[in-house]
């Protein structure tokens, strides 16, 4: 998902 | 997923289902700062707006969702419940707390991971988290006592953030170029500002005295 920056973490 | 930041979250969970217990079955907030409460709403009002335009899994939805209801939750309690409010120290809790959101603000429009509207509210609820404690942890030096609840809930909520910083040392170490400077700098900043409640809280329990932050 690189066309918003992928965020994983809470 | 990794078992630093399982640990962080569940640090994280147990600290906000203490204030809950706190202020949901004693109905008191005494010694807990609204103001950093408020913070943290907008901390994760502004962090976790991607639950509508993406999944990542349901742990990480249903979390969110929690993190979400009780940071809201606990500022109706301590605003409007007419029973929890009176316990509310509203003159001991003065931390111009607004004075931190501009400057977080605008430290996210000026350094950001990429320029939208949904990084740059990220960048600044990370901004925000990582001074959000303070007016909570100035409350406590005001407050003579801290009653156990109070401090056991500030020492979780400053633990999640040291097991994020474990976390990411492990991802950087298992995970090709993972690196996230904004977060890491924020968290070891957020990590920081627990520096002494850290020294005092395992003081007195070392001891076996009530928790005193020096004024």
């Amino acid at each position: 998902i690189n066309d918003i920056t992928f965020h994983d973490e809470l | 997923m990794n078992i630093f930041r399982l640990a962080g979250d569940m640090s994280h969970l147990f600290s906000i289902l203490l204030l809950l217990l706190k202020i949901h079955t004693i109905k008191s907030c005494a010694g807990v700062s609204l103001k950093t409460q408020e913070l943290y709403a907008l901390v994760f009002a502004t962090r976790y707006l991607d639950i509508f335009t993406g999944y990542i899994s349901l742990y990480n939805t249903l979390m969110k969702m929690f993190f979400l209801w009780s940071s809201f939750t606990i500022v109706w309690y301590m605003r409007y419940h007419n029973v929890v409010r009176r316990s509310y120290d509203k003159d001991q809790d003065t931390f111009r707390h607004y004075f931190l959101i501009l400057p977080c603000f605008i430290l996210a429009l000026l350094v950001h991971e990429k320029f939208t509207f949904l990084e740059v509210l990220w960048t600044f609820s990370l901004y925000l988290e990582a001074v959000a404690i303070l007016p909570q942890l100035v409350l406590l030096q005001r407050t003579r006592n801290v009653d156990n609840l109070t401090g056991h809930y500030v020492f979780f909520l400053g633990a999640y953030r040291s097991f994020y910083i474990l976390n990411w040392i492990y991802r950087y170490f298992t995970e090709q170029n993972y690196y996230k400077w904004i977060t890491w700098i924020s968290g070891l900043v957020q990590t920081a500002l627990y520096a002494d409640f850290f020294y005092y809280y395992v003081k007195s329990w070392r001891n076996s005295e009530r928790l005193q932050l020096p004024a």
